[in-house]
């Protein structure tokens, strides 16, 4: 059986499973910004 | 405790107009420009002024940043990937600015306040982090703080002059602070920290470039933190999806590091193979499967393979875990060298037991570090040995000694669970060509053919059996031995009641039989 | 040996378990290592493209951020001495690339612009772009609307689909406008 402390460590591991690190975490953001932004109309592909 | 009044409010006037200057086109080629300009307001705000005050101010600072991301979090108005990168645009800017401060605290050829300062840095994000998960507990989110370590580690070790110059210094720093975040410390930190371990970067320095493998005593140290914190969990058969997901994680690591480090996990074996429990047992061959890239092994299955004309066998692996100080107390040390010496005292045997038996609580009877010490010394002190002699360990040469009589007398002397225990010690120095796989084969082996009960056998059979049914990868040593155990008529294996106990048994023999022939 | 868990019986237990649970013995048996995403056949290093513990895949190029030479950002320097981009050179693949790619920049708009030019038609409902299929005349056609089967680009298959539509005019976008100030050549 697990120790009152290793059932905490689980309970606090589960609830930390629900939001886990993504891989794109860990690289610089990169960010797409038009050279020549340029407002178009909404209908069309935004990003 | 005891901010000085206004503290607050200064550290966050400063970190905003950081994150201006950051994202401004005038802040210069890697913010250099900004630097500068920014480093005059911190002075002129009174934040230099001493030790303290900027302990503080890092200490503010990083408290706000990890604010900005709970109330990012917490608003739920964005996609995951707008939040994340409303939470980064200040994390970033913040992780640049320490490392200028970093790169440009104190003399371009003095290292020491720099990687001072690195090292409060860091200390101060964990700190910072322990405190929101003692406090937080299940609410804990992991984001702010893996992207200060993420973002600090790929800032720190940019292909540039001053920071190749520290670069050991620093990445001791980050082992210092994810040793301290270690996986039992802050468990709502452990998948973020196992990306940390895991890094390309991480790993790229850490066993590649750090010249000597400085970084490999290190690199070991966090794992076994990592398979010690596992350990009670997996200690039962069922692993619920969170603790699933960490393992599986945790092979794939393993994996890579079998591909492209298997001589570090050799050099390292012994100490993660003395905290994994006994039953993650496919883990722990991915372990002892390892061998060194220059070595070619030879196909267990070649017919009439002559193990011990093998040149390989001669050589001594290196085991970099200081294992002998497990051979606890100094007292039982100093009976063990005796014995082996010189077969005195003679009630060193009889009381063998007790000094590895330790409670009477399931589970917990044995002192199982103690039991792989206790079996890796005798060996090594067994080859040694046999090779001063001018011979080579073989089922001759390993006899009628005082390191067979530990063993014959622990295998006979302890219950089931201890010998299983003995046993397994002795399976883990199964591995590539060497002089260890060679010397506790034939132990096995020995112990095998000399048994005076079929329950030993028995036992020595399991423990090589569930080894050789899990998936790959197999150890070499493993195969060579269970394919001589089965091969070899001396053996007399097939005659035995156990193999054909039950037909599944019997079907799985045959099966794996078939396989090695 | 019979009820000990430390002999060939205990062993039995596992195996047994294995066949109705394999949950239980996830841990004893091991798993296919080869399906956790990783190619241990690798002549290359694999902790240079490893993405995550939690992936299944390795990191493709464009995933990785690389520290490039800031000599190599050479956009500022150059951008006003490069050539007019003359869209009516390029296949509609290359035009369907810029306009999906550039959403919000003005050689979207003049991807937009060459694609009206190449009886292209976009859907301001559907989000889609629209054009007759070659000698394919719509079964209906009114003042205000018509009906057939046209293709459409499927921006996620990233090719031309056949499809029935119920084409309503005044849902076509009209020609695209340009900025005047541009730097491209639509003739």
């Amino acid at each position: 059986t697990l120790s009152k402390e290793q059932r905490l460590q689980q309970s606090v591991m589960e609830s930390c499973f629900h939001h886990l690190p993504l891989p794109s975490d860990s690289e610089r953001l990169r960010n797409y910004l038009p050279r020549n932004p340029c407002p178009t109309p909404t209908y069309h592909c935004q990003v | 405790f005891d901010d000085p009044p206004g503290l607050r409010e200064k550290t966050e006037y400063l970190l905003r107009e950081w994150v201006n200057m950051y994202y401004s086109p005038a802040g210069g080629k890697d913010s250099t420009k900004a630097f500068s300009a920014f480093v005059n307001q911190m002075h002129q705000q009174g934040i230099l002024k001493t030790d303290d005050l900027i302990t503080r101010f890092f200490r503010l600072s990083i408290e706000l940043c990890v604010d900005v991301c709970y109330r990012a979090l917490a608003e739920q108005v964005h996609s995951q990937a707008l939040t994340r990168a409303k939470c980064f645009q200040t994390l970033d800017a913040f992780v640049r600015l320490i490392a200028l401060l970093v790169k440009h605290s104190g003399d371009a050829t003095n290292p020491v306040t720099k990687i001072n300062l690195l090292n409060k840095v860091l200390g101060i994000v964990a700190g910072v982090l322990l405190q929101d998960h003692e406090v937080r507990q299940t609410e804990f989110h992991q984001l702010a703080y893996h992207r200060i370590f993420s973002m600090l580690l790929l800032e720190l070790n940019a292909p540039e002059q001053i920071l190749e110059a520290i670069n050991f210094q620093v990445m001791s720093a980050f082992c210092n602070a994810l040793h301290v975040l270690r996986p039992s410390k802050a468990p709502g930190f452990v998948y973020a920290w196992l990306e940390l371990i895991s890094h390309r970067i991480f790993i790229a320095r850490m066993l590649g470039m750090l010249p000597q493998q400085k970084g490999w005593p290190m690199y070991a140290g966090l794992l076994t933190g990592l398979f010690k914190f596992m350990t009670p969990f997996m200690r039962n058969a069922e692993l619920p999806k969170h603790l699933a997901l960490l393992y599986k994680g945790t092979l794939r690591v393993l994996l890579v590091l079998l591909h492209d480090f298997p001589e570090f996990l050799c050099d390292y074996h012994y100490g993660f193979c003395d905290v994994i429990p006994p039953n993650c047992i496919q883990m722990r061959n991915l372990i002892l499967s390892a061998f060194p890239r220059n070595m070619r092994l030879p196909d267990p299955f070649t017919p009439n393979l002559k193990v011990d004309m093998l040149a390989d066998i001669a050589h001594h692996p290196r085991i970099l875990t200081n294992y002998v100080t497990v051979i606890q107390p100094a007292s039982f040390k100093k009976d063990l060298d005796s014995y082996i010496k010189t077969r005195s005292p003679v009630t060193f045997l009889s009381e063998l037991r007790s000094h590895i038996q330790v409670s009477q609580e399931p589970g917990q009877r044995y002192n199982v570090s103690l039991m792989n010490a206790l079996v890796l010394y005798v060996g090594m002190q067994a080859i040694n040995y046999i090779q001063s002699k001018g011979s080579t360990p073989s089922m001759s040469t390993i006899t009628h000694s005082s390191h067979m009589d530990i063993y014959q007398n622990l295998v006979v002397d302890l219950d089931t669970e201890g010998r299983y225990l003995f046993l397994n010690a002795i399976a883990n120095q199964l591995r590539y060509p060497n002089s260890h796989t060679h010397y506790f084969s034939c132990t096995l082996l020995y112990l095998f053919a000399e048994a005076n009960t079929e329950a030993i056998q028995e036992q020595i059979t399991r423990v090589l059996l569930e080894r050789l049914i899990v998936n790959r990868p197999h150890p070499w040593g493993l195969l060579i031995t269970f394919i001589e155990l089965i091969r070899n008529h001396h053996f007399k294996f097939w005659s035995h009641e156990f193999v054909h106990c039950a037909p599944e048994i019997k079907k799985l023999f045959e099966s794996v039989a078939r396989s090695c022939m | 040996m019979l009820t000990d868990p430390f002999g060939m019986v205990g062993l039995l237990t596992f195996i047994r378990a294995a066949e109705t649970d394999p949950n239980l013995v996830q841990l004893a048996l091991g798993s296919d290592l080869t399906t956790l995403g990783l190619n241990l056949n690798s002549p290359e290093n694999l902790y240079s493209t490893f993405q995550s513990p939690s992936s299944d895949a390795p990191s493709r190029p464009q995933d990785i951020d690389y520290h490039v030479p800031q000599e190599y950002l050479t956009n500022l320097h150059i951008r006003d001495k490069l050539a007019p981009i003359k869209l009516s050179r390029y296949g509609e693949d290359l035009l369907f690339h810029l306009y999906y790619t550039h959403g919000g920049d003005v050689l979207q708009l003049a991807a937009a612009a060459e694609l009206y030019n190449r009886d292209w038609r976009y859907h301001k409902d559907e989000r889609v772009w629209i054009t007759r299929g070659p000698g394919m005349e719509p079964q209906v056609k009114t003042s205000t609307y018509e009906r057939g089967v046209y293709y459409y680009f499927d921006y996620n298959r990233w090719c031309k689909m056949a499809k029935d539509f119920h084409l309503d005019y005044d849902k076509l976008e009209e020609r695209p406008h340009l900025p005047a100030s541009f730097h491209h050549n639509t003739s």
